[in-house]
């Protein structure tokens, strides 16, 4: 079938993936076994293939769920949440596709046209996003407390926080630690 | 606030409330988390005399049992208050809230994700009389001892025997080996005084398989270890160091016959062995934590990406433009590549997590209906899910700590622990490997029979219409 440069068209060729991957672990094992090997044997000297073939059905999985989930959520949000939360499986869906370019080259019928397009529009939606990243982290309403976290806190004092946890240390509990008596000193006057 | 926080807030397109309600499933579910973490923290359990990271490896431990004492205490409170059941412990030690109290692992975690749902769904009503109570009210606290030194995710592979003893009417459990000392189990080391054992039953001499088990492991009083019970700690880990992982060991321990959970499969009085309607029903408990650890992990990726992405708008670096001032990195598109990724991963994997969830509430009131048709397609999708889930979010934290750049190596920045954390779900509950493996036998039959022209579960029907044509 022709390729389509859609999220529906990415979804379908994922599937086309999965499914072409578990027939070549098929068709790789049944080949062994054709010339001797057991079963057992036969799958394990196809196991790389079979694990990928695996990964490749739980993300035609994922994404599936992703689009089918999030287009049940939108029928009841508000115009400007509905286009961001379709920019985020946009962005979702074409980043493993690019992820994956060699899988859908080699089961599908994408072509290098279509991956450049495919890149573009990845760059695109990265720009789109910008606008909104701090506003979807926080949309997670994690509390400082839960975060626990210098760099990420809602006020974003990030460089007091770093410091105010620095001299939380130990060794910040006295000006000289004991070791420069015991060792560095000696050592570097020559009396170690 | 620092202003370029607030100039980027001021500059959201959508209103961030209402995303908040959607990912808490409504306003109403929103304004209860909320209650539920402010009740939760304002009890000070989370603050810290001296910074943990600080602490030694038996340090760690007793603060994380002291932590964990008090929170259980506070959901026994709860439960008492608003008269409710197991899901108080979900709610509050699940996800993100336990996490932030318990930031490197509770002793008592498997308590609550393992022992009781164990007893729930695999002993018998009188069993569960007996001990889900005592289990609940936190009288006895319980682990879940499966894996062995020598013997991981192949669990047909265990090595620990329990014979009956017709004549005293016992199980006689005993460790052959070093490599069937039981492995890893949370809470087993030092904290938990019974234990669900997984072990080879023997009965009139033969193997019937694996079979679980509750075993006391210490006296209810004294916390001294049971004669011929050898317990212990497995010692320091790259994360969950909080966790109490311990090592178990059985020299010929006698239990009562009414010791082995007997929903399933039976053993008489006489030792006259009842078969499992199918030897399946053994790994409800996995699916459930597996299912459960999919949402787990896209708690931490939601804290990874949030802590990443305010970092990168505070966050000013390099000079582009002559005469321009340093950017935010936020500006940088590889920054943004970065996060933004992060950000569509928590709601992708969030979506399936509540998918398999209902998929796995589904299946099991078919089980408790006696139709297992669905069970092996639960068992290959949590399987691959958990692996797949675990991993991403191992690298969605690890990419969000390069992108702080040297300050996400920080303890304070929260990436290490969380790291810490995730990339230990990679391996426990089943490698991810194995669990891909285990998912490509359910795809290598499905795919079998589609070639057959047999119809296919719904979540692999596409292999049917898709290859139609290819490869057959």
């Amino acid at each position: 079938p022709p390729w389509e440069n859609t999220v529906e068209g990415i979804i379908h060729g994922f599937q086309q993936v999965s499914a072409g991957k578990i027939g070549a672990c098929v068709a790789n094992i049944e080949k062994r076994q054709r010339t001797g090997m057991s079963y057992e044997d036969a799958w394990n000297m196809t196991s790389v293939q079979l694990a990928n073939a695996s990964e490749a059905h739980c993300r035609a999985f994922i994404l599936t769920t992703y689009f089918t989930e999030t287009e049940n959520q939108i029928k009841s949000v508000s115009p400007a949440l509905r286009t961001v939360l379709l920019q985020l499986v946009d962005l979702y869906v074409v980043y493993w596709a690019l992820q994956r370019v060699g899988d859908l080259l080699r089961f599908t019928s994408i072509s290098e046209r279509d991956i450049e397009q495919l890149q573009s529009w990845y760059e695109e939606l990265l720009l789109k996003l910008r606008v909104n990243a701090v506003g979807l982290v926080d949309a997670f309403d994690i509390r400082d407390e839960i975060l626990h976290s210098a760099l990420g806190a809602y006020d974003g004092r990030v460089y007091e926080r770093l410091m105010e946890e620095a001299l939380k240390s130990p060794l910040n509990a006295e000006p000289v630690n004991e070791s420069f008596h015991k060792y560095l000193k000696p050592f570097m006057q020559g009396k170690l | 606030v620092n202003p370029d926080l607030q100039r980027e807030r001021d500059n959201c397109t959508f209103n961030v409330t209402e995303l908040t309600n959607l990912i808490d499933g409504g306003a109403q579910k929103t304004e209860e988390r909320r209650k539920r973490e402010e009740m939760v923290l304002k009890e000070g359990i989370h603050l810290d005399e001296v910074p943990s990271e600080y602490l030694s490896h038996k340090e760690k431990y007793e603060l994380a049992v002291k932590k964990a004492c008090y929170l259980f205490k506070m959901i026994r409170r709860l439960q008492e208050e608003e008269n409710t059941g197991m899901e108080n412990y979900q709610e509050v030690l699940g996800g993100s809230l336990g996490s932030a109290i318990l930031r490197d692992g509770s002793p008592l975690t498997l308590h609550y994700v393992m022992f009781i749902p164990t007893l729930m769904g695999q002993a018998t009503v009188e069993q569960q009389v007996l001990w889900i109570g005592r289990a609940f009210n936190c009288d006895i606290i319980g682990t879940y001892a499966q894996t062995e030194l020598g013997h991981g995710t192949f669990i047909r592979g265990l090595e620990t025997t329990a014979t009956y003893d017709p004549d005293t009417k016992e199980f006689v459990l005993h460790s052959p080996t070093l490599t069937s000392y039981k492995w890893w189990p949370g809470g087993l080391a030092h904290t938990a005084n019974y234990c669900i054992v997984v072990a080879q039953l023997y009965t009139k001499g033969q193997c019937h398989g694996i079979h679980p088990f509750i075993v006391q492991l210490r006296d209810e009083e004294t916390h001294m270890p049971l004669p011929g019970i050898k317990v212990g700690e497995i010692g320091a880990k790259l994360g969950m160091n909080g966790t109490n992982n311990g090592f178990l060991g059985f020299d010929k321990v006698r239990i009562p016959r009414e010791h082995m959970l007997m929903k399933n499969a039976k053993v008489l009085e006489d030792g006259t062995y009842v078969r499992a309607p199918s030897s399946k029903l053994t790994y409800g408990t996995m699916m459930f934590v597996r299912v459960v650890l999919v949402n787990d992990v896209c708690s931490y990726m939601a804290k990874a990406v949030t802590i990443a992405t305010r970092y990168s708008a505070v966050r000013h670096q390099s000079q582009p433009k002559p005469d321009e001032p340093e950017p935010q990195i936020l500006d940088y598109v590889t920054q943004q590549h970065k996060l933004a990724i992060g950000i569509a991963t928590v709601h992708a994997l969030r979506l399936s997590a509540a998918w398999i969830w209902n998929m796995y509430n589904n299946v099991t009131a078919e089980l408790d209906a006696g139709d297992m048709e669905r069970l092996p397609e639960l068992h290959a999708l949590s399987c691959c899910l958990k692996a797949i889930s675990t991993a991403d979010a191992a690298e969605t934290v690890e990419r969000c700590r390069l992108s702080c750049g040297g300050h996400g190596y920080m303890l304070a920045s929260s990436f290490p622990l969380m790291y810490g954390m995730v990339t230990a779900a990679c391996t426990y509950e089943g490698e991810n490997t194995v669990m891909l493996l285990q998912t490509a036998r359910y795809l290598v039959k499905a795919w079998q029979q589609a070639k057959g022209g047999n119809p296919l579960t719904p979540t692999v029907a596409y292999i049917a219409s898709v290859s139609a044509g290819r490869r057959s």
